[in-house]
């Protein structure tokens, strides 16, 4: 977790300890983990919160995050989730700069059974979002998941261009995907993303390693909105809905 | 006496702090912080900007002191660089930028696709190898990577080949198996040709934190010496402080930096602009 965040929760802590008489169960030491991590579950969002749909279909997804965070695979993690729950999702490749993005979207819609929309030859992610809702609103598809290119916070030219696909095709919600070993620098990412575009929730992915995800406290805590999921594996199942409790217990390992 | 001590005081906890924000981490910044404020001490430095000096001076010592000058490519032929790291740090692109430059150096360059895992993974580095204007060598998906490997190897020893680039698909450096593939991809080249890979890589995201260490750790480990760091993404806002606890701990140097995502985007480290882009 960012340091500044982390010296904000010390102060936290300390003043809780302080404000509690010594237990006579416990040692100081057992009390004292166990206020930060009751801490820690509070400064998460004390309960798992999942996807919202919309009121009306189709309930447009729009994944956005750095490069190389985990965006494709966990769009194709979130259509095989929905498909399994009965809903009929749009897979959007909207990535026209990685090479072979549109391909890798592909393959992973194929794996599950669900469509990937794209208009070959197009270099216009806007158009490509904005004629995919249209297709998925007259095929009767429910959800439309947009893949959209890993992108710089501080790229001005791509972070408008996320803002514009926001304004053509409004969606209900715009996910944060993030790398679950990043270091200080997650703080800087989820708040440019979250005040330049803003986010409902954020994924953090590649939990399934030894990384202690200190990340899912910065976020949380400079953009406060919810983790929604997590990534687990590069398998399409292997994704979980986020527990603050587990979180807390994994980052206090 | 007092005054220049406070003094002393809030200027080191200034430098922990930029320190421990471009994720140096604990361990690694208490040593620097310790060892500066030992030599301010005996060398009675009062001002900030000589202490900065020192600083500056003590970091680039971690990043260079165990490092070798990289292998000269006319030692044999052909020079094989295998490629490994964790998912998404960007391997696969810094091999396209890679052979773009032996080739404009006016070396023979292959490249292999030993990535059958990953969707599309050998299709993208398809279109690096088309845009770097070097040969590809390609089996199908699914395949053995080891298989691509060694086919590789035999083609580019056929073929005159300066440099053998090889790309290997993400894994976590906990998964066991993974490891195990990889060791044995070596495995199958070292004993095609003693000595092959000649560097075996690492390529690290910069805006990993405290995990890279124990990335580093393990893929050491599993193949008996990483030679090099391509520490990527150095475009972005991250430092990538955490190559000095890997300098200090396990004296692998940084080789490359990636810095953006076209071909050209790949310089040589140096140490002391990095030291310097820290502070910035
Ligand atoms: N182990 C593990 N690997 C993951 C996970 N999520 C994604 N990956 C892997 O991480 C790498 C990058 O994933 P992508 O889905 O291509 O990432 P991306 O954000 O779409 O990348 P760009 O489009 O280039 O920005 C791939 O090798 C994936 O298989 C996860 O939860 N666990
Ligand atoms: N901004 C920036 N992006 C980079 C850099 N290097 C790679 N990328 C991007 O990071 C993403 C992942 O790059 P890949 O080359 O696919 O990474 P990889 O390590 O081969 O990924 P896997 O094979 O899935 O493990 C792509 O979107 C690249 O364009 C860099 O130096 N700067
Ligand atoms: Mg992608
Ligand atoms: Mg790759």
């Amino acid at each position: 977790m960012n340091f500044r965040v982390a010296r904000e929760f010390i102060e936290n802590v300390k003043q809780k300890a302080l404000g509690q008489g010594v237990l006579k169960s416990l040692t100081p030491g057992q009390q004292m983990v166990g206020i930060v991590h009751q801490e820690l579950i509070v400064l998460m969002g004390e309960q798992a919160v999942e996807l919202s749909l919309a009121p009306a279909p189709p309930t447009i997804l729009m994944l956005v995050g750095l490069q190389g965070s985990g965006k494709t695979t966990a769009s194709g993690k979130l259509a095989r989730l929905l498909r399994g729950r009965g809903h009929h999702p749009l897979l959007v490749a909207a990535d026209v700069y990685r090479p072979a993005a549109i391909q890798q979207l592909q393959i992973l819609g194929q794996t599950i059974s669900v469509p990937v929309f794209t208009i070959d030859g197009s270099r216009d992610p806007v158009t490509i979002c904005t004629v995919a809702v249209e297709r998925a609103r007259n095929a009767g598809q429910d959800v439309v998941i947009l893949d959209t290119a890993g992108r710089l916070h501080i790229d001005d030219e791509m972070m408008d261009e996320l803002t514009r696909i926001k304004e053509a095709v409004e969606p209900h919600e715009t996910l944060l995907v993030v790398d679950g070993m990043t270091g200080q620098d997650a703080v800087n990412v989820a708040d440019t993303f979250n005040q330049r575009i803003g986010i409902d929730g954020s994924i953090l992915t590649k939990l399934d390693g030894d990384a202690r995800g200190g990340a899912a406290l910065s976020i949380r805590s400079v953009t406060h909105k919810p983790i929604k999921f997590i990534g687990v594996g590069e398998k399409l199942d292997a994704l979980e809905p986020f527990h603050p409790e587990r979180m807390a217990s994994r980052i206090l390992g | 006496i007092r005054r220049y001590d406070k003094i002393d005081d809030d200027l080191l906890d200034e430098i922990e702090a930029i320190l421990l924000q471009t994720d140096v981490g604990v361990d690694t910044t208490t040593k620097i912080i310790e060892g500066l404020r030992a030599r301010t001490v005996e060398e009675r430095t009062k001002d900030p900007s000589a202490i900065y000096e020192l600083l500056r001076h003590e970091m680039v010592q971690i990043l260079t002191t165990h490092s070798s000058p990289p292998p000269s490519l006319d030692q044999h032929r052909p020079h094989v660089i295998m490629v490994v790291g964790v998912n998404g740090t960007g391997k696969t692109t810094t091999i396209g930028k890679m052979a773009d430059r032996y080739r404009r150096d006016g070396k023979k360059v292959l490249v292999a696709a030993a990535d059958t895992f990953r969707a599309a993974a050998i299709d993208q580095l398809a279109v690096w190898a088309t845009r770097a204007e070097v040969d590809l060598i390609r089996h199908q998906p699914g395949a053995d990577p080891a298989a691509v490997a060694f086919d590789a190897l035999q083609a580019a020893v056929a073929r005159n080949i300066d440099v053998l680039i090889i790309d290997t698909a993400g894994r976590l450096h906990t998964k066991t198996n993974l490891m195990e593939e990889l060791k044995k991809i070596k495995r199958i080249l070292g004993k095609q040709i003693p000595g092959v890979p000649h560097e075996t890589l690492i390529v690290l995201d910069a805006t990993t934190g405290q995990n890279a260490i124990s990335q580093a750790t393990l893929f050491n480990q599993a193949l008996d010496g990483l030679t090099g760091i391509v520490l990527t993404k150095l475009d972005g806002t991250a430092k990538g402080g955490i190559v000095l606890a890997i300098s200090d701990r396990l004296s692998i140097p940084v080789r490359m930096i990636g810095v953006g995502e076209t071909i050209d985007d790949l310089q040589d480290f140096d140490a002391r602009s990095f030291v310097e882009a820290l502070f910035t």
